[in-house]
């Protein structure tokens, strides 16, 4: 061990495993964590022959596809050892340990993040018999499609059509112009070959509004893409590269009536719609994302403080006092200024998910029992926190990389990839500016419920009464 | 109320701050609807303080979740992990308010002495966390793996592996590239 760092060590004054511990949520959390490091590592699915970063767009995607192939099949086998559930996948493919082997993200992603997790909110118990075991074993390979090349996250613009023929009963899905292509989803160009698409519904030539929908998109043996699906990659980016962005369109496609998403509203066989008890049930799989997504870029900032404070430790640099040696440039005030708020931001954000993560699941289980009353404050919350935290992921990942001088400039260093990952969740799942405006709107509701002297929820209960007697 | 240099009364200072811009958002709001102006045009018109409020209330409500959940979570902890505990969360809440000073000493009664004191306060604590940054890192327990860094590996051999990333460029696979015989030869000697 270089000796500076090892000085460093000897010199801390508390127990570092204690607050290693702390974080994991107990020391056997803890050893469970390193245990299933050490298992997914020792497969030696992250090694690459040839470093990724020297290779091209489509070696990189193909080389992304065999990792997360290897890692699922590891998670299928874990899964029939332990006998576990989804917590696998979150805690295999979640955080440091799935984008230590996809650095640059991976094609199946959604699978696990959207696809299924849609499919268990959103499908009726019918569907979920039918879809969910298939989608466990991987037998087909699904993602989530939203977002089209001219609607982002204002989601009831979404041109889409799904149209009900009660003659038939199917659906009838048609991207009517070029602007209503699904454009974006991970896994959606070569690799999934079932997807949830949101389209507008119309029957008995009424709109009602998105809804979700499960389409195959390819043939389960040739891969090839059925009649109508245009579907294809969108392209290099900044980052993300191994994810396997794609577009989507269809012409006049018909899926059975059975593959609308029932769980909230339904279309009868004759075609008459029944309208789900809030629309916002729709948006439940995009607030799940935020959520996890929060704790995400947690680990992307760990990551980055970990690697600008040790080589801080070890860098010399300068000579401020004459025939003194360099100092190490952790001595710097300027140095400490970039890396501690970074530390700090990483557990300020950490406990920050923890805390929405609970009432998710709370405000989850409320809605199964019919009680909506906190999903606005939900939503408000997860969108201005999703918008916070990945902007000062990103902020944090590039003072780490300023921090480490031309060095963190090398794709070597791992700031270049991190920084990739981090930026482009300010602008997936909402970007944040428009977040901000959706918080924005609950607080302003929340204002004016203060000024007629209601009660407010939680979150917002200060307003009520840090602002009485101002601008009231 | 009179300002407080503690983390509560940053902290409260901060949920001032989130108020006070949600109160001035709708009062822009209302008053360009006086004007004329519809709902919709006069919410586009607020939409860069409207922007701010929210991220306010979100560092209010980071702020808080920090500072209540840490409390809650030192009651089991060594007095010295408490300790170091205790000076992250200071230095965050700081951090903080010196970033936005600018709205404390619009809606709170913050002083330019109190700034003062917490510019001292915050370098204060850089120092204290000096010692202990290190440590601090080594407590995300990342394995080298899963970092997958030149700089930041646990033994910090930095320019060893910097050098080890360097030799596997494909460019240094063969001394001399082709693209010297193709391009760069004939061009120097006036033939390309």
């Amino acid at each position: 061990v270089n000796p500076d760092l090892q000085r460093e060590r000897d010199n801390c004054t508390f127990n570092v495993t204690e607050l290693t511990n702390l974080i994991d949520g107990g020391a056997q959390k803890t050893e469970e964590r390193r245990k299933r490091e050490e298992m997914v590592l020792k497969e030696g699915i992250h090694l690459d022959e040839v470093p990724s970063e020297y290779l091209s767009h489509k070696e990189k995607y193909e080389l992304a596809v065999k990792k997360a192939c290897y890692l699922f099949k590891m998670i299928r086998r874990l899964q029939e050892e332990e006998n576990t559930g989804m917590e696998n996948y979150q805690e295999v493919l979640g955080g440091s340990l799935g984008s230590a082997i996809l650095r640059d993200g991976s094609p199946l992603t959604l699978h696990y993040v959207m696809f299924i997790p849609t499919l268990m909110g959103q499908a009726t118990v019918e569907q979920q018999v039918l879809w969910i075991g298939r989608a466990f074993n991987c037998d087909i390979i699904g993602t989530y499609a939203q977002t089209e090349l001219g609607h982002g996250t204002f989601i009831r613009g979404l041109e889409t059509t799904a149209t009900y023929d009660p003659d038939t009963k199917e659906f009838v899905l048609h991207s009517p112009t070029l602007t209503s292509y699904k454009w974006w989803p991970g896994g959606l160009a070569h690799t999934a070959n079932y997807c949830i698409v949101v389209a507008q519904l119309y029957t008995k030539g009424q709109c009602h509004g998105i809804h979700p929908f499960i389409v195959q998109l390819r043939d389960e043996e040739t891969h090839m893409p059925l009649p109508g699906i245009k579907v294809g990659e969108i392209g290099a980016k900044l980052g993300m590269n191994g994810t396997n962005n794609g577009f989507l369109g269809f012409d006049k496609v018909r899926i059975p009536r059975e593959h609308m998403l029932m769980k909230n509203a339904k279309v009868l066989e004759d075609g008459t719609y029944v309208r789900a008890p809030s629309s916002k049930l729709t948006y439940g799989t995009m607030m799940f994302v935020r959520v996890v997504l929060v704790n995400d870029v947690c680990s992307y900032m760990a990551k980055a403080v970990t690697i600008a404070t040790r080589y801080s430790a070890v860098r010399h640099q300068s000579q401020p006092k004459p025939d003194e040696p360099e100092p190490q440039i952790l001595d710097y005030v300027t140095q400490q200024h970039k890396l501690a708020i970074g530390i700090a931001t990483v557990h300020a954000l950490r406990l920050s998910a923890a805390w929405i993560w609970n009432m998710y699941n709370n405000v989850t289980a409320e809605l199964d029992a019919g009680d909506m009353e906190r999903l606005p404050e939900l939503h408000a919350l997860s969108c201005c926190l999703k918008a916070i935290s990945t902007a000062d992921a990103a902020e944090t990942v590039e003072r780490c990389r300023l921090s480490c001088g031309g060095h963190g400039y090398m794709l070597a260093s791992s700031f270049p990839l991190m920084y990739g990952m981090v930026t482009a969740a300010c602008t997936y799942e909402g970007e944040n500016t428009v977040m901000l405006l959706q918080t924005a709107r609950y607080l302003v509701k929340a204002w004016q419920q203060a000024k007629g002297g209601n009660p407010l929820t939680p979150t917002v209960a200060y307003i009520a009464s840090v602002s009485a007697g101002r601008r009231s | 109320p009179p300002w407080e240099n503690t983390v509560e009364g940053i902290i409260h200072g901060f949920q001032q701050v989130s108020a006070g811009k949600i109160g001035a958002c709708v009062a822009n709001i209302e008053k360009r609807q006086r004007t004329g102006m519809s709902y919709e045009d006069a919410w586009n018109m607020t939409s860069v303080q409207l922007a701010n409020a929210s991220e306010a209330h979100c560092r209010a409500f980071i702020l808080t979740t920090y500072f209540t959940e840490t409390e809650n979570q030192i009651k089991s902890v060594s007095p010295a992990l408490r300790t170091v505990l205790l000076q992250l969360v200071d230095l965050y809440v700081v951090y903080w308010a010196l970033q936005r000073v600018g709205d404390l000493l619009r809606f709170t009664s913050i002083s330019e002495r109190d700034i003062e004191q917490l510019q001292s306060w915050y370098e204060e604590l850089l120092l204290k966390l000096r010692v202990n940054a290190v440590g601090l890192v080594d407590a995300f327990d990342i394995r080298d793996e899963i970092l997958h860094s030149a700089l930041g590996a646990y033994d910090g051999r930095v320019y060893e592996r910097l050098m080890e990333e360097a030799l596997k460029s494909p460019l240094n696979a063969e001394p001399v590239n082709e693209s010297f015989h193709k391009y760069l030869k004939p061009f120097m000697q006036g033939k390309l």
